[in-house]
């Protein structure tokens, strides 16, 4: 009853593409992940300041706007330049989910509970991957327990918003295909942006 | 969200696979007929995919102008109402090493009756448009599209709203036993008593909001000039890149003595001189 998918397509393939990016992030200098997370904190209430930002850095354009970039002084600019794939990366999975995502993440973010909703994120996709109709799951409650009232909210509005059927009353929720793409790209974002707050 | 749900919703309804909801109401009018959308070729991830991104353009700016003017096509009104109850776990029981003990129902519904009209472009006018040219000057939103390698589609039919609706949705747990959990959360609904938690959320839609639409890919010809409308299978390219057949020509090929070089290159190349590097 599972998906048939290339095996590059599988949990462990997104495990390991986001770790790739994980690691590549944990190897840039600390003040760059630090201007990173601060910038991306800034623009995520701002689809398109979100959207301006990922046009600039893929095409090639903050010589000839008045971008933040083309303004920056050239050793930091460099630097930025030097990181742009893998802040493409995290902005691509970002522009995937919606407004209201990046309300509730730019939220997570200033209250430091990324690594617990990546971990239920994680906890949600592994099982349930290859399933390509609506199955029932049950929420680990250690995992619930981790996140405090308002987080814990926060944490099932952006479940929600991937179109997971989930309340926070209810541990149980239900799996669902649609919900497979945004929930990926919402574990990827989860991911980068835990390892830029670790600076 | 509320109103992404109602669009995906009606889409199903539709039951056509190149319908695509709308997400977000406040850009929904950037999705009428004949709007431009970008979507990027290639993204870093294989699991996701980018969304269509509205241009603030028609097709109509691109082209070179023309007295033909493409007329609307209008179809029959048709009503969708849409009440879905959904009882994700009609017991909840868990019990965990955290004292847990929840027992009860869970019930979400949503409600909402949809009169709606599709507005497309007929075959003639879509024909028409194919042999219109494009604008000598580019305009700069398709440089930025070209040096990007983005894609670029039409929407030819957009589902609207003939009146403004009313969305709702609402969530209720109804729960019996005893909470002596760490979670606030749960918690906080027994310390409410009733033991029913209910929540209502309603959003009021404007007519003319477009909640779904069908796109198709715009490939430029390879004089640059004309337009091709195609599928959306997303196959092509907008921006068609140089054939080696224009790089010979344009572009000075200079290449070392090799047989099988040689071979490849001979034909309908004018050989060159090798010149000492």
């Amino acid at each position: 009853g599972r998906i048939q998918e290339p095996i590059s397509r599988d949990f462990k393939s997104l495990q390991n593409e986001v770790s790739r990016e994980m690691q590549a992030v944990a190897e840039l200098p600390r003040d760059i992940r630090d201007a990173l997370f601060h910038t991306i904190l800034a623009k995520l209430r701002d689809q398109g300041a979100l959207q301006d930002l990922t046009d600039m850095l893929d095409g090639n354009l903050w010589d000839h706007t008045g971008s933040f970039l083309s303004e920056m002084r050239e050793d930091s600019r460099n630097v930025w330049l030097e990181s742009r794939p893998y802040v493409i990366y995290l902005l691509e999975a970002l522009l995937v989910l919606s407004d209201i995502q990046h309300e509730l993440l730019a939220w997570s973010m200033e209250k430091r509970i990324l690594p617990q909703q990546r971990e239920l994120v994680e906890s949600i996709l592994e099982p349930n991957f290859r399933y390509p109709w609506n199955i029932p799951f049950t929420l680990d409650p250690k995992l619930l327990a981790s996140l405090q009232e308002e987080g814990l909210a926060v944490t099932f509005g952006l479940l929600q918003e991937c179109g997971l059927r989930v309340a926070p009353d209810n541990p149980k929720g239900t799996w669902d295909l649609e919900a497979k793409k945004p929930l990926s790209a919402l574990y990827g974002s989860l991911s980068v942006l835990q390892q830029l707050a670790e600076a | 969200s509320l109103f992404e749900r109602t669009s995906k919703n009606l889409v199903k309804e539709l039951g056509g696979k190149d319908f695509r909801p709308v997400q977000n109401p406040l850009s929904a009018h950037k999705f009428c007929q004949l709007k431009l959308l970008r979507k990027k070729r290639r993204t870093l991830s294989q699991f996701w995919e980018q969304p269509d991104v509205p241009v603030d353009h028609t097709l109509m700016d691109i082209l070179e102008p023309s007295p033909s003017v493409p007329e609307p096509v209008l179809t029959e009104k048709f009503v969708l109402i849409d009440k879905t109850v959904w009882k994700g776990a009609a017991e909840v029981d868990v019990t965990a090493g955290l004292e847990v003990s929840v027992s009860g129902k869970a019930t979400q519904s949503c409600e909402c009756s949809l009169e709606v009209q599709s507005v497309t472009i007929s075959p003639w006018d879509l024909e028409d448009l194919q042999k219109r040219k494009v604008l000598d000057q580019e305009p700069s939103f398709l440089k930025e599209c070209r040096t990007r390698g983005d894609n670029l589609y039409v929407v030819t039919e957009a589902v609207k709203l003939t009146n403004g609706t009313v969305l709702q949705d609402s969530s209720s747990v109804a729960a019996t036993g005893t909470f002596s959990v760490p979670w606030s959360f749960y918690a906080k609904s027994t310390a409410e008593g009733s033991g029913l938690k209910v929540r209502e959320r309603t959003m009021t839609v404007p007519q003319g909001t477009v909640m779904a639409y069908k796109k198709k890919q715009l490939v430029f010809r390879e004089d640059g000039r004309a337009i091709l409308l195609i599928s959306d299978d997303d196959k092509q390219k907008t921006f068609p890149e140089m054939k080696m057949q224009e790089l010979r020509t344009s572009v000075e090929i200079l290449f070392i003595s090799d047989d099988n070089k040689q071979k490849a290159f001979s034909e309908g190349t004018k050989r060159r001189p090798i010149l000492p590097i």
